[in-house]
């Protein structure tokens, strides 16, 4: 699969383009979160495309991402 | 308590039905 970049994302809807980051990050996510996977997604999917983008990139800064995540999403269950 | 529904869940395959960027 091609790397996903910021022109693919700008030729595409808004909503759009939440939809093709979130199909590229849900693999990743899965991978270390098989049963949160779909909510870790959706909390990142907040944050700006631009960052995104730049996360898909750096598998450091997307770890540190989900787990900031995780540790968000087990508070907010509480 | 605390708003269940948050966050969206994101489903592959599924249109994605969250915020898009502001």
């Amino acid at each position: 699969q091609e790397p996903l970049t910021a022109s693919m994302l700008a030729a595409a809807p808004p909503q759009e383009q939440k939809q093709m980051l979130g199909e590229r990050l849900y693999p990743l996510i899965h991978a270390m979160h098989p049963s949160l996977a779909g909510k870790i997604t959706g909390m990142l999917l907040e944050i700006d495309n631009s960052e995104l983008l730049l996360m898909l990139e750096s598998p450091e800064s997307l770890h540190s991402k989900i787990e900031e995540a995780v540790a968000v999403l087990q508070v907010h269950q509480m | 308590s605390s708003n269940a529904s948050w966050p969206p869940e994101f489903q592959p395959g599924v249109p994605w039905k969250g915020i898009p960027n502001i």
